[in-house]
């Protein structure tokens, strides 16, 4: 799935 | 967490110390962009500003905190403790031929029109072009330090492990993040020339001299 908003990397 | 991003974020942390060493121990910011460090202090505070609306670990925000903090204090020794050092005649390329651009790509293609989320993607495809007033000015005075070749090297392996880290995602998690991902290839793509030539000649033990 493809995340929007939510970024968990940097 | 896979062993690729690790090692990624690693070798980010690591350039960025390199950095910072080169201008404290030699007193001196030659040979280094001021552009491009403006562009990636930049990328940092547009990017992290869910430090303060999302948690995601103690790992991830420790992170964030040294990339904004770090790229804030290069840009005070460079601009202001080490100014008289700063090679600013080399330091040539409008900044404005990648700002504009980028901005405008950021609003139109990005994941959700939110502020946040528009900073975000603003800053990812920033950082992907961010490196260019470096490498513009290395390849305008021909030669970097040593220590400078080792800054790029660290700062463009940390992208294109993020890719192999990518991969592992895509193919065991079945995640994928297409403007990261497209963005990130375009950053690595950029170092190619600097990567051949650092393995053709800083790894065997001569200056970084490009060919007339």
């Amino acid at each position: 799935d493809l995340i929007g908003t939510f970024h968990d990397e940097l | 967490m896979n062993v690729f991003r690790l090692a990624g974020d690693l070798s980010h942390l690591l350039a960025i110390i390199i950095l910072l060493l080169k201008i404290w121990k030699t007193r001196s910011c030659a040979g280094i962009s001021g552009r491009s460090q403006i562009l990636f202090a930049l990328v940092y505070t547009t990017r992290y500003l869910d430090l303060f609306t999302n948690f995601i670990s103690l790992y991830n925000s420790v992170m964030k905190v040294f990339f904004i903090s770090t790229s804030c204090a290069t840009i005070y020794l460079m601009y202001v403790k080490f100014k008289a050092t700063y090679d600013h005649n080399h330091d040539t390329f409008r900044i404005g031929f990648l700002l504009i651009p980028v901005t405008i790509l950021g609003l139109l293609i990005n994941h959700d029109f939110t502020p946040l989320e528009v900073l975000w993607t603003f800053s990812i495809y920033l950082e992907s072009v961010a490196i260019l007033p470096q490498l513009f000015m290395v390849s305008k005075t021909g030669d970097a330090e040593t220590i400078t070749s080792h800054y790029l090297f660290c700062l463009g392996l940390y992208r294109a492990l993020y890719i192999f880290n990518w991969i592992y995602r895509y193919y065991f998690e079945g995640f994928y993040d297409l403007i990261a991902i497209v963005a990130g290839v375009v950053q690595t793509v950029l170092y190619c020339d600097f990567f051949y030539l650092y393995v053709t000649r800083v790894i065997k033990g001569k200056a970084l001299k490009l060919p007339a």
